[in-house]
């Protein structure tokens, strides 16, 4: 007789059903403030001046606008039965991918202007940079759907509990290793690239009061905000996923965070770029160093 | 003109029935434990499959060898008196040979506790049994692990590793004392549920019954009362 010990992780009812309110609770709030975020890009383009000249905004917002739709289509496909036509589903799942997609797409190349402004800072300029980040950000999801799609990855994803019943039924994958390369892998890699370039990051704004020593160092904890909100457009929350074997509170945890990634862009978009009479003269590391980036651009 | 074709050969879909246990073959047949499963193309005919593994336990038992030593498979064959006065202890630790362990020694971490009350509820008056215990590494593919687990996304065997307990060729039921099992194991996260489990050759499939499950901290003791 063969003897074994099986490992059976569980997602029950009642769980499944927490989980799945504060993630809608939480997307719900992150698209309120996604709008509000781009009703004041728009705002901010006819009454600012450097809105026109500068990425980083238009980053941010394909960012958000992104990060809009995927919270969207995230209600409408948990919200509507994954019943009926096997081909609406399979829409749905592919739509939903998409936009998943493009946001780590975005938080990568939010990752990567942030590494030409902070890091490279010289030789900055590249011809028609906005429109190559956007042929990037909006195309190469459409070409891995693409790929997902013709092998028929996509379909009803069950997650059963402890008497092998249904939690939780939605339009996603159907095959696993599908899942693993184009969500996973695609993810890591975007992950890890932030996360490197959020360190650097990091580094330079942890160590530039002492290269302007004498000038007075500024408070620690705005450095710590700056990271913060900087992590949050580089998609650092999405990390969490990965400590989440961890135990159910840090489901939990990653949950409610990840949904509010909206509210989390909002408020640095409003820190970054509201009108206020110190904004001139910002002391935001990353602030300043738009504005460097905008006169080496120059 | 006579056209030959030879289709590639694939032991995992083809293993052969006449169970032949030479190092080629077990080396051979243990490569399906990682291609079975890897893609749908894979074809493998898991319940041959299974089988071969399964008879490989009685193969030991009827050949004279004392300990087999592959990457994937390690085993213990050893005569035992039906008259024991101790539990026997085994030592089940991972990349090693199963050994004896003496009542004076350390308990390793994964070990078998045999009950001696065992060795003399077996039927027949014999002196000694040919005891066999094997660890095998069923690896990461479909290999052993049951309709109910493939099913289950997440769901896994416990490092891959199954014991097999045999002795004498004879089937065990209703153990006055349970033969124990423990595993040793990371802190597993409060959503994972542990299952001591046997492999029910008719159903094909792993089964609880008859096995209890005492979870401990970074260890599992799993009691079963049948061979």
């Amino acid at each position: 007789t063969f003897f074994a010990l099986l490992l059976r992780p569980i997602l029950d009812l009642a769980t499944a059903q927490t989980l799945t309110r504060i993630s809608q609770a939480g997307s719900a709030v992150s698209m309120i403030f996604l709008a509000f975020t781009m009703v004041l890009y728009v705002a901010f383009r006819f009454s600012l001046q450097r809105f026109k000249a500068e990425d980083a905004p238009k980053i941010h917002m394909a960012l958000s606008i992104s990060l809009f739709l995927l919270n969207l289509t995230f209600l409408i496909n948990v919200g509507s039965s994954s019943q009926g036509p096997p081909a609406s589903c399979w829409v749905r799942a592919a739509i939903f991918h998409y936009f998943l997609l493009c946001v780590f797409t975005w938080m990568g190349l939010e990752a990567f202007h942030l590494y030409l402004l902070v890091i490279r800072v010289f030789n900055t300029y590249f011809g028609h940079y906005f429109l190559k980040l956007s042929l990037l950000g909006w195309g190469l999801p459409v070409l891995v759907v693409i790929g997902a799609g013709s092998s028929n990855s996509y379909g009803v994803y069950s997650i059963r509990n402890q008497e092998n019943r249904t939690s939780l039924e939605l339009c996603w994958f159907q095959k696993e290793p599908a899942l693993y390369v184009t969500v996973h892998g695609y993810f890591l890699v975007t992950f890890l690239f932030g996360a490197v370039v959020l360190a650097l990051v990091a580094w330079k704004i942890f160590t530039l009061p002492s290269v302007t020593a004498g000038k007075g160092q500024g408070p620690t904890w705005k450095s710590v905000l700056t990271v913060l909100g900087l992590s949050s457009l580089v998609g650092m929350t999405w990390g969490l996923a990965v400590l989440t074997p961890l135990g159910l509170s840090t489901v939990y945890i990653f949950t409610l965070l990840n949904s509010l990634q909206g509210l989390f862009i909002f408020c640095w978009f409003i820190i970054l770029y509201f009108p206020t009479q110190s904004t001139t003269a910002s002391s935001s590391g990353t602030a300043r160093m738009d504005q460097a980036h905008f006169v080496s651009q120059e | 003109e006579e056209k030959t074709t030879e289709e590639p050969r694939n032991i995992c879909r083809r293993v052969k029935e006449d169970h032949e246990y030479e190092v080629f073959d077990l080396n051979d047949i243990a490569r399906c434990f990682t291609k079975c499963g890897q893609s749908e193309n894979s074809a493998c005919d898991l319940g041959k499959l299974q089988r071969y593994w399964l008879n490989y336990e009685s193969y030991l038992l009827e050949n004279s060898m004392e300990t087999v030593d592959m990457p994937f498979v390690k085993a213990l064959i050893q005569n035992i008196s039906t008259d024991v006065s101790e539990d026997l202890l085994y030592s089940l630790m991972p990349s090693q040979i199963p050994r004896q362990v003496m009542q004076n020694e350390e308990q390793p971490a994964d070990r078998v506790r045999l009950p001696k009350s065992l060795f003399g509820a077996l039927p027949g008056n014999r002196s000694a049994v040919r005891l066999a215990i094997t660890v095998l590494d069923i690896g990461a593919g479909n290999v052993f692990k049951g309709p109910k687990l493939l099913e289950d996304k997440g769901s896994s065997v416990l490092n891959n590793r199954m014991v097999g307990l045999s002795v004498g060729q004879m089937h065990t039921t209703g153990l006055s004392e349970p033969v124990e099992i423990t595993f040793s194991h990371q802190r597993q996260s409060p959503n994972v549920i542990l299952t001591c489990v046997f492999w029910d050759m008719a159903k094909g499939d792993w089964d609880s019954q008859g096995c209890s499950t005492e979870l401990g901290d970074g260890r599992t003791v799993c009691r079963c009362d049948h061979l």
